[in-house]
């Protein structure tokens, strides 16, 4: 339990910054214990350690709740949306598993036509999850095989469906559009949907990620947000910064590549892994 | 952008041309918010500071004419050699030269080994990819659908070998079809996960590769080194392809990864398409990073 002094405050900086929460998160939190511990509320190291892990699950409970709620008439539409690489896909189908497995029918909608061998890879997870695919011939339009896949799902009564897209750069207007496109026309043949939008975060991502956030959100109407790839080294600490200024529940985690790599969002012990 | 920060903060000082200690402790520490801003590595970021500090305090620079622009030079300068050289060449000794794609998951590995098959085509050589990711759902089939797309030969083995015989079996087919270059698209794994780093320590061991190159994307963030390190450590890697550059991360991983392990930036890919591969240049890195 060592004693607290200014290079102890650059430990705490290093250690914030490393996590990925970025220089605007990490000065709040350095002033916040700097104040406390100026006025005696906090002493030791021990206390410091405590007193930010206490701070990083505030700015993680301080909103909206990190859940979301299912349709009740019809299908829960659900529309995964990212940059390139992010861990979309194999959401998707760890999603599809795991409603699979408590009972719920699901429906995966394969709207990236556009990567190679994209459309095989969620067929992969339809098979893993027994749940069935809707897709088209590579380079069909996404946005009338999300039509379709939403047409499908509600006339087949299912519970979930969930909505696989390319991967695209925020940077590009033209793809951010069609992604405005693919939502709006899910909305066409099922009036309210897509009820969710989500965008999965590659946890190893640094700063960018919030400007993923912000830019994606201007395009789709963003509701939560999936951070996978936590099994890696990263910690992950951008999502703070995200739900700081964002407030986009943090609803899924993915810890691995198969099937049962996915968790939900749970803020204390993520606050914990983050800083330890 | 820093620059212009940096030229009003200096700017806005005493008409004198003199700069003080304080002056320069000041434009550090702007320099040191806009590199970790920019997602270069803690670590990294205070060594480089306390170099570029140093030269900044020194007689050159604090007793020169315009020591404010001085100031700005000595970072940008310092930035930009850190970076490394352009057109760092690949290596092709052995026939076929033998190159192994490795990398963090969805780093870009798959797409970024058909644009230099590509690549290397248009410069006259003749490519063999080898589909050696065994892992992931339908790795095999993308790079097979890019191969036919592009009129890329690939190696490709579904019927559950492993990776040693596969990459055996596409260098002896590469002889024989007097390929110059065999291109190996590994699976994307954790730098952290040591059975399969093992894996391919044992790949390179059994395939003997002229390059090893880490794909790493521009967005990466803090752990970055720890990334780097860990590749680096095992295989000896011979250079990076930093992948997304189309997007708008500042990259600073470039220069962590630079840092640790003094390769060089062999290329950068740069859109999806076959031909988004483009050579890197360490002075648009440099101040894109600086913002
Ligand atoms: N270790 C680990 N790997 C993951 C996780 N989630 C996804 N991956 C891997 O990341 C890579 C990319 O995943 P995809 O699901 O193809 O990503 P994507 O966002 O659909 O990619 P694009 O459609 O090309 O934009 C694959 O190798 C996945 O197995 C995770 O939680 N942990
Ligand atoms: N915008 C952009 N996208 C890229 C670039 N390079 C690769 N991609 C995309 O990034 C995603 C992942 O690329 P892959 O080639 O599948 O990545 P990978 O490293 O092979 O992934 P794993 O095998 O799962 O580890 C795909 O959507 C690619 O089209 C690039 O330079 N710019
Ligand atoms: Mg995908
Ligand atoms: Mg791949």
């Amino acid at each position: 339990d060592g004693t607290w002094g200014e290079d102890s405050y650059e430990q705490l900086e290093e250690a914030l910054i490393s996590a990925d929460l970025g220089i605007s998160i990490t000065q709040h939190i350095i002033n916040d214990i700097r104040d406390r511990y100026e006025r005696g509320q906090i002493q030791t190291s021990t206390d410091i350690v405590a007193a930010t892990k206490s701070l990083l699950s505030v700015y993680l409970n301080d909103g909206a709740p990190h859940t979301f709620d299912y349709n009740i008439a019809g299908p829960t539409v659900i529309l995964l949306v990212g940059v390139n690489g992010s861990g979309k896909t194999t959401t998707a189908g760890k999603l599809a598993c795991m409603w699979q497995r408590e009972g719920k029918s699901v429906v995966l909608a394969a709207c990236d036509t556009f990567r190679a061998a994209a459309v095989e890879q969620l067929k992969i997870w339809g098979e893993r999850s027994g749940c069935q695919v809707v897709s088209a011939k590579h380079g069909a339009d996404p946005a009338s095989v999300a039509f379709d896949a939403t047409q499908a799902a509600v006339a087949r009564k299912a519970d979930i469906l969930l909505v696989d897209t390319a991967g695209r750069q925020h940077t590009k207007k033209g793809l951010m559009d069609e992604l405005g496109k693919i939502a709006k026309t899910i909305g066409k043949a099922f009036p309210g949907a897509p009820h969710e939008i989500w965008l999965v975060v590659d946890g190893s991502t640094g700063t960018n990620a919030l400007q993923q956030a912000r830019t994606f959100g201007r395009s789709v109407e963003l509701s939560g947000l999936c951070l996978t790839k936590l099994d890696g080294s990263s910690k992950g600490g951008i999502v703070v910064a995200i739900y700081n200024e964002l407030k986009l529940p943090i609803h899924f985690v993915g810890l691995g590549e198969e099937v049962f790599d996915l968790q939900a969002f749970d803020p204390q012990s993520f606050a914990d892994a983050l800083f330890t | 952008n820093l620059s212009d920060r940096l030229n009003d903060t200096f700017r806005n000082l005493t008409g004198r041309g003199s700069l003080t200690e304080k002056n320069i402790e000041d434009a550090m520490r702007e320099v040191r918010l806009a590199l970790l801003d920019a997602d270069v590595n803690y670590k990294i970021v205070k060594e480089f500071i306390s170099e570029v500090k140093e030269e900044c305090l020194g007689e050159r620079v604090l007793k020169s004419v315009a020591p404010g622009q001085q100031a700005i030079k000595v970072v940008s300068d310092s930035l930009e050699k850190l970076m490394g050289e352009t057109n760092a060449p690949l290596n092709f000794v052995n026939k076929p030269s033998v190159i192994l794609m490795v990398g963090l998951h969805g780093s870009g590995k798959t797409t970024t080994t058909a644009k230099l098959a590509h690549h290397l085509g248009k410069q006259g050589k003749r490519v063999l990819v080898v589909a050696a990711d065994l892992l992931r759902p339908a790795a095999i089939d993308q790079l097979e659908a890019l191969g036919r797309e592009h009129n890329i030969p690939v190696h490709s083995d579904r019927t559950g070998s492993d990776l040693n015989s596969i990459v055996h079996d596409a260098k002896r087919i590469a002889l024989k079809s007097n390929k110059d270059v065999v291109i190996v698209d590994t699976a994307g794994r954790l730098e952290i996960n040591q059975e399969l780093v093992r894996e391919l320590v044992d790949l390179k061991k059994k395939s003997n590769p002229d390059e090893i190159l880490l794909v790493a994307d521009a967005a990466l963030g803090q752990e970055a080194v720890s990334v780097a390190t860990h590749f680096d450590d095992a295989l000896d890697i011979t250079g990076i392809i930093l992948t997304k550059i189309d997007g708008d991360a500042r990259g600073g991983a470039a220069l962590s990864m630079r840092r640790v392990t003094g390769e060089s930036i062999k290329f950068i890919g740069v859109g999806e398409k076959i031909e988004d591969l483009e050579a890197f240049y360490p002075d648009r890195m440099a101040s894109r990073i600086l913002g």
